[in-house]
């Protein structure tokens, strides 16, 4: 694990160029690459940070607010610790950077006989309340929080504009379109600590008395 | 009846004519007449007219005339509806549409555009702009961030350090938005906060607006040497296509005293949004409990 691309994005988004677009398409491509490349890495970072703060094997749980020094911390010090340990215990963690077009491939799998964890990270000084919207590919499904509590949550069809978006960027990466299974965003309330995570879960209801609330759509009032 | 989305604390209308947003009305009584519309500026194509030898580019926004041109659109709106969150989604052409947005407990409205591919058949550089005009009495005066510091005054057609002579009355008003513009008649502000650096400006009293999205069809001569045409390759190189753009907005009106406080609030929720991880887990496993 490193951040040295990370150094790169972080060039690149302080460049005149990088942040206005005054640069030839040739560049644009560049960057995206480069800026590409440090999300993966980024994520994957994260992704080791988290897993060890919530096995409670870390003793990185002070510094959580500060990626940089997270990311460090972990490349410097813990790093191989991190991998064998988000291994060991079968944790697969993933993020979704292309969340606001609905496409979340995660969140969106099957979750038959299983369950979905949502790790909401605040980075945040301050205690936030907000409503979370991640892609799945039900809708009788029941969130609870890390208590065990129902929490309340709504569906609503993922529109045709995210749709085409999707598709759009399954075409731009040469993946298969699958456009014969419905895509619903799940919507539920959220609470997090200051500089601090709460864990979810989304699991599919054995019957049908799932909880999650049927958005009512009214369709085509023209002008 | 036109459409309307509210929370608890706010409601937003629609025209049922135009589809368009119409009116917002918060709990505590404040009404505000709040229209959006899309238009686009041409931009000057830089011929050798000595009035208009610059074009505009990606360095330069530069439209050839002050007039900001309606889209023809012909509004399709759906109402979504649940106690977590209402939406009206709009689609307004076959390249520009939107979802305004509001949760139960919030007292603004999150709008979240999708402008692209930009069509240039017309041969006519694009740089496509939304409005919201309010009644409210800005008398020339806006305000705009700095970098994410503190907002400073703007004044149209005015600098306070010399005399400004306009010659771009829409250039020569824009302003970078790094993360808000606002406007007030010092009863009631209008805030919009962006999750992106955008250009903006009040060309009118009582409204905002902001330029979404640009393509154009030639170089600014300030060194790029490309026209702002960037587009996306789809399945192979021979099919590539104009940028698509999503984005949101969060549209906050408040009295006054209050807005301020909400304005950084809501700049560093947006700025800084919750990060989520996922994992798929076996429930016999009982993992994460």
């Amino acid at each position: 694990l490193s951040s040295d691309s990370l150094e790169e994005a972080l060039a690149v988004l302080q460049h005149h160029d990088g942040v206005s677009g005054t640069e030839q398409q040739h560049v644009a491509s560049d960057y995206t690459k480069r800026l590409f490349l440090a999300s993966v890495e980024s994520e994957s970072l994260i992704n080791a940070a988290l897993a060890q703060l919530i096995t409670g094997k870390s003793r990185l749980a002070g510094y959580v607010g500060r990626l940089q020094m997270v990311t460090n911390e972990i490349s410097n010090n813990y790093g191989h610790q991190a991998i064998k340990e988000t291994g060991s215990s079968s944790m697969n963690f993933q993020q979704c950077p292309l969340s606001n077009i609905s496409y979340c491939p995660p969140s969106e799998a099957d979750l038959t006989g299983k369950s979905l964890a949502v790790i909401a990270y605040n980075p945040l000084g301050w205690e936030r309340k907000e409503t979370v919207r991640i892609t799945v590919s039900d809708y009788k499904l029941d969130v609870f929080d890390s208590s065990g509590n129902l929490v309340p949550s709504q569906i609503i069809p993922v529109s045709q504009t995210s749709t085409k978006l999707r598709e759009r960027h399954l075409r731009s990466i040469q993946k298969p379109i699958v456009s014969d299974e419905p895509l619903f965003e799940l919507l539920f309330e959220c609470s997090t600590p200051p500089l601090g995570y709460s864990t979810y879960y989304v699991k599919p209801s054995q019957n049908d008395s799932y909880s999650a609330e049927h958005s009512l759509i009214e369709e085509n009032i023209q002008s | 009846h036109g459409a309307h989305a509210k929370s608890n604390s706010v409601q937003f209308t629609f025209s049922s004519s135009t589809g368009l947003l119409e009116r917002l009305k918060r709990k505590d009584g404040v009404e505000v007449s709040l229209e959006q519309s899309f238009c686009w500026y041409n931009a000057s194509d830089g011929n050798t007219e000595e009035t208009r030898g610059q074009a505009s580019g990606a360095y330069v926004f530069r439209p050839n005339t002050s007039s900001c041109f309606a889209l023809g659109y012909n509004v399709t709106t759906s109402s979504v509806k649940g106690s977590l969150v209402e939406e009206v989604h709009q689609q307004l052409t076959s390249w520009v549409s939107q979802v305004v947005r509001v949760f139960k407990d919030s007292e603004n409205a999150e709008v979240e555009f999708t402008v692209g591919p930009i069509p240039f058949e017309d041969q006519l550089g694009k740089e496509i702009v939304t409005k919201l005009s309010t009644d409210l009495e800005s008398n020339g005066v806006f305000y705009t961030d700095s970098n994410g510091r503190d907002f400073i005054k703007r004044v149209r057609d005015y600098r306070s350090d010399w005399e400004l002579e306009v010659h771009e009355e829409i250039a020569g008003n824009y302003y970078p938005v790094n993360s808000g513009i606002f406007l007030s008649d010092n009863s009631t502000d209008f805030s919009i906060l962006v999750d992106r650096s955008i250009g903006g400006s009040s060309i009118s009293d009582g409204e905002l607006e902001l330029m979404v999205h640009r393509r154009l069809l030639h170089d600014d001569g300030k060194g790029v040497a490309e026209a702002l045409n960037e587009t996306t390759c789809l399945d192979d190189s021979s099919t590539c296509e104009g940028l698509v753009v999503r984005g949101t907005f969060l549209i906050d009106v408040r009295p006054v005293n209050e807005s301020a406080f909400w304005r950084r609030n809501l700049i560093q929720r947006k700025l800084f949004p919750l990060q989520l991880v996922f994992s798929v887990v076996n429930d016999e496993d009982g993992q994460f409990n």
